[in-house]
């Protein structure tokens, strides 16, 4: 009976942490939330190292957002019920931040409770423990508790709670800096910054002198010399593909485009300190961006030694990496020359206007399924099969669903998983259908974030993930990613 | 706005949803075992009560395997949306 860690924490200490820019209360002050949030956290800051700073900008490290019913993860609230709000283990993306239900009736003031009202401070203090990584504690009294126990007037961190946070971070050092044992020399003019003051900072390595608690400065960029990989996975050993028997192609026309939405602006503008002005005033997200159809210029042949990859796939025991409305094939005696060729060449039965795919994987029938949009194509080699495109619905997915970013057969226990933003389903092929516990978040795979481009198994068979150029192989045992720092994918897939 | 639902009915079904939801039952798991027969639907009959006993003694409350008036109150209370056991992908827990 005791805390629980969760096993992720972060690597820095300094802290950021944001109201978020679209999902504010509908029912409360801004600026006194903003005041409660700030007192829920320093409640941590006094038991550990840790610091924190609010920004304004959706990339700060805990972005807090209140939200209704199904609110983009794989967790809804229900209206005024019993579940009041969650948060993600520490990560980058959504980890670390916290979701409060916009239909409860949050309290302000300290004062008790009751029935009705829900002490927004109580209950932050709780959600900034996962954002933390702490889980939950089945010590009754301790703030990890998960069921709502209100507050004391002059609350006190609960013992339990101090062991875990401080077990993960460390106790906050009160000694004065001067005469701290491992204070070193500051290398740049020390830059007094303090609790309440609202800065935009910039996630680099840097010294932080925080002179409020008489902390001493700690040296956050590492003295080491860069890591340079140390392995190098073996590389891909090629054998010739058994030759297609061409039948007769039914001329099949599907129109349907597709297109990628556009990346989400980022929000970053400066913060004064009072509260924003001409702050939007109602609880309605802004509309996703309308997605636009890639373009597809004549000269829209992807640069090899220099993209980003749509899909990769090992079909045939070959490896096809798809960009744009082009793919490679790299066979047993490297890249087939000629290449990158249209896709619809060998797959005729994709649509005609084909801009991209968003999706390949081979399937255990070594059937080819190819995700595009809101839809599936299965191809019998290189022949649609019949009664296909079909929608995502098909397989259980959520009619929300906009496109899939990747889907691959796991090694590790031989099921198909589909991954789309920041969710992750498990597939039965047997069933046709995705399966009952899903979608789960994507931190559960640590390391690779969201929106992922693509994953596959290599003949290794370890498991890489693809992200903008750069790939990483993927610890299946551990579930993270064996090297924070991606690898140049042209390098070492395409041998450029 | 509306007044907090404290009285709505807890049956088994609200229950396994329940033990679904904050990770002490995974999902599908009784579905299987109202298929299978003999001593296999009792081994998942079992993982239901273990389930609601894992509950009880989280939540603090008597450990009876049963969903007597305490953990029905438990069940109604506010509590965070997390699980209290976090699910592990590749089968393990």
């Amino acid at each position: 009976k005791r805390f629980a860690k969760q096993g992720e924490m972060w690597k820095h200490t300094n802290l950021t942490w944001s109201m978020s820019s679209r999902l504010i209360p509908s029912q409360l002050n801004l600026h006194e939330t903003r005041h409660v949030l700030a007192r829920a956290l320093d409640v941590w800051e006094q038991a550990s190292r840790l610091t924190f700073t609010e920004v304004n900008s959706d990339e700060a490290d805990i972005v807090v957002s209140f939200a209704r019913r199904n609110h983009g993860d794989a967790y809804p609230f229900d209206g005024r019920g019993s579940i009041l709000a969650h948060a993600f283990f520490p990560g980058s993306g959504r980890g670390g931040d916290a979701h409060f239900d916009d239909d409860e009736l949050w309290l302000l003031q300290p004062k008790n409770d009751d029935e009705e009202g829900t002490s927004l401070f109580a209950v932050a203090a709780h959600e900034f423990g996962h954002s933390l990584g702490l889980s939950h504690s089945s010590v009754k009294g301790a703030l990890m508790f998960p069921w709502y126990q209100g507050i004391q007037p002059n609350f006190v961190l609960p013992e339990d709670d101090r062991h875990g946070i401080q077990d993960m971070y460390g106790p906050k050092v009160k000694k004065k800096w001067a005469d701290n044992p491992n204070y070193r020399p500051i290398q740049t003019p020390p830059t007094t910054t303090t609790t309440t003051t609202t800065t935009t900072t910039t996630r680099r390595p840097y010294i932080h002198y925080h002179d409020r608690h008489h902390t001493n400065h700690r040296h956050d960029y590492n003295p080491r010399n860069p890591e340079k990989p140390n392995y190098y996975p073996t590389p891909p050993t090629y054998y010739p593909i058994p030759p297609h028997h061409p039948r007769p192609t039914p001329e099949t026309t599907t129109r349907s485009v597709t297109n990628r939405p556009a990346r989400y602006p980022n929000v970053g503008h400066e913060y004064p300190s009072h509260p924003r002005p001409n702050y939007p005033n109602h609880n309605v997200p802004k509309a996703k961006p309308s997605p636009t159809v890639r373009p597809t210029p004549s000269s829209d042949i992807p640069d090899t030694c220099n993209t980003s990859y749509d899909a990769v796939a090992l079909i045939r025991g070959e490896l096809f990496i798809f960009k744009n409305r082009y793919h490679w094939r790299i066979g047993s005696q490297g890249r087939y020359p000629q290449y990158p060729i249209e896709i619809s060449r060998m797959w005729s039965g994709l649509p005609k206007d084909l801009t991209h795919v968003d999706a390949v994987y081979e399937r255990p029938d070594k059937k080819i399924a190819f995700f595009v949009g809101r839809k599936l194509y299965l191809f019998d080699s290189q022949y649609l099969v019949r009664g296909y495109p079909k929608p995502l619905t098909h397989l259980g997915l959520p009619e929300s669903l906009e496109k899939i970013d990747a889907a691959m057969v796991w090694g590790h226990n031989d099921k198909t998983y589909f991954y789309s933003g920041t969710m992750y389903w498990k597939f039965d092929e047997e069933e046709g259908r995705v399966e009952l516990d899903y979608p789960r978040d994507m931190s559960m795979w640590k390391g690779v974030g969201y929106n992922i481009d693509s994953v596959f198994q290599w003949r290794d068979g370890k498991t890489y993930f693809f992200k903008g150029k750069g790939f990483w192989k993927f610890n299946d045992l551990h579930m993270r990613v064996e090297h924070e720092r991606q690898l140049p994918s042209a390098t070492f897939w395409m041998k450029c | 706005r509306t007044a907090r639902n404290t009285k709505h009915n807890i049956n088994e079904k609200t229950v396994k949803n329940y033990l679904e939801t904050f990770g002490y039952l995974e999902k599908g798991q009784l579905e299987v075992g109202n298929l299978l027969m003999g001593d296999m639907a009792q081994s998942y009959e079992d993982d239901f009560r273990i389930a609601i006993k894992t509950l009880q003694q989280f939540g603090g409350i008597p450990v009876t395997g049963e969903i007597d008036a305490a953990t029905k109150q438990l069940m109604r209370q506010r509590r965070c949306g997390r699980p209290d056991r976090e699910l592990h992908e590749g089968g393990r827990h």
